[in-house]
């Protein structure tokens, strides 16, 4: 049984990338077999996993030459349990490519099914800042879909508009689509507005926010800058804790273990 | 003379309507008559203007239906000397629609040359955190392109990738595009990966970094979170101060006064 989870918001720097970085890696130290698939044409994850020499495999096959094999698309990480799809569609014709394969909504979730089920643990997808049809073929895909939220008003003002999609997508497209929780991140107790927002969203969406808080951490941006995940770096920051504690959270809360 | 600036970056959360917001205030503070255009489908600029109800027209109209009057489109501000382009496009369907104009890479140049120009001052446009075609329509429709950065590694990641992409726009659509500079944002001088990557940008771009330097400022969050823009909220903070002077920097380097 494969459980597949996506990090998706359309507002950028809210943690995306750092937190699909960080979970995968929580699973992969537990013992848990990982694949990432970067669907973000800024190749975030291989940044963040200190990988300079672009792969000449990646999510450009995966939509536009589905014939290369599973074990070609991965990039090896320094953990045996973690392997990932490079995005490597930097160039524009490349990134026009996909998209045009990615209209079908459902492309991803076929070949998951068909490729990956069964041979990891967890499927953990990175999307792009933006509702397209990339970020569309993520949620479709997926298990749980886990929406970071940074505490400041335009990413509160962003996150409304994304629901509405969110809810516009569960009527047109998949009724099955279902938001697992929404992950705080970044928090600074001592700014008032991050007290005030998180306040407001434990009011308005109870239940849809996960227990565990992600904490501005100056060792996240650290370990982000020697190409190393946090809980890599840094094992004892309350980045990695927080990071822990939300594998385990999500492990009981939808009852994977 | 119009003058039209451009906020752009592929990277997520790195302050480019911030940017956009207060520079339009400062420029309309001090005399300058200034049209906004949001072409994110977040809708930032109109939360940051603390704007609750959407307007009927807007850039949807802009692309779709180029008829309707430039006041029409337009929503005022309590400045007098501000208006904006409210971004209307927040279903999927009216997204779509834009996008199939915007194909066209010069539809919104023209139609800034044919409607706007001599009515403004300046224009200032706030782009999505994508490499789409809106973001190129802006690109190739500006007089300067300002690139926000944040000094963090997947920003200084991604900064590269961008400058990779507008070579290729410069030499398959328009030679002339210019990147006028960047910008450095939320620069906080305690944070050692914020001092080591400013040097970095120094030292390898030299003159395309602007003087002004906009540091991490708490009034900026709060002024977002009650719908103005950090120069009306708080005059004398360290933001509003920066893009005042970012404001004169611009005016004094490209001969605009
Ligand atoms: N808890 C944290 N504390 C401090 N800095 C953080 C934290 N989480 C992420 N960051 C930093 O904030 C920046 C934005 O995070 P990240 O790139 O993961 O967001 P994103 O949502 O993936 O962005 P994009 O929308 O561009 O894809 C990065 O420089 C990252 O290192
Ligand atoms: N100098 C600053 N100091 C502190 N916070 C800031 C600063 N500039 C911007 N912010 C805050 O950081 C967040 C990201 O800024 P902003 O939304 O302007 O970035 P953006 O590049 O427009 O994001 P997006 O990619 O989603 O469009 C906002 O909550 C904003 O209030
Ligand atoms: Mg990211
Ligand atoms: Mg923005």
């Amino acid at each position: 049984m494969t459980t597949v989870i996506s990090f998706a918001s359309q507002k950028g720097g809210v943690g995306k990338t750092t937190s699909a970085i960080n979970l995968s890696t929580a699973f992969a130290v537990g013992g848990y077999r990982v694949l990432m698939i970067d669907l973000d044409p800024q190749d975030s994850v291989s940044a963040s996993f200190g990988i300079k020499t672009a792969s000449s495999y990646g999510t450009r096959e995966l939509y536009c030459d589905p014939s290369t094999p599973l074990d070609e698309l991965c990039t090896k990480t320094r953990h045996e349990n973690l392997d990932f799809i490079m995005s490597n569609i930097s160039l524009m014709a490349d990134e026009y490519e996909v998209i045009q394969v990615a209209a079908d909504l459902f492309y991803l979730k076929q070949w998951l099914q068909s490729e990956v089920e069964g041979k990891y643990d967890f499927v953990i997808i990175d999307c792009p800042p933006s509702m397209g049809s990339l970020t569309v073929n993520a949620l479709v895909a997926s298990d749980l879909v886990i929406i970071p939220l940074q505490c400041e008003a335009l990413a509160m003002q962003s996150l409304k508009r994304f629901l509405r999609t969110f809810k516009e997508l569960q009527t047109k497209i998949d009724s099955h689509l279902r938001i697992a929780g929404i992950l705080l991140t970044m928090y600074d107790r001592q700014i008032e507005v991050h007290r005030v927002i998180s306040q407001q969203v434990y009011h308005y969406l109870q239940g849809s926010v996960f227990q565990t808080i992600i904490p501005r951490c100056g060792e996240i941006i650290e370990s982000s800058a020697v190409g190393k995940s946090v809980i890599n770096k840094s094992i004892s920051s309350v980045g990695s804790t927080a990071y822990i504690r939300l594998a385990n959270e999500i492990l009981d809360r939808f009852n994977i273990r």
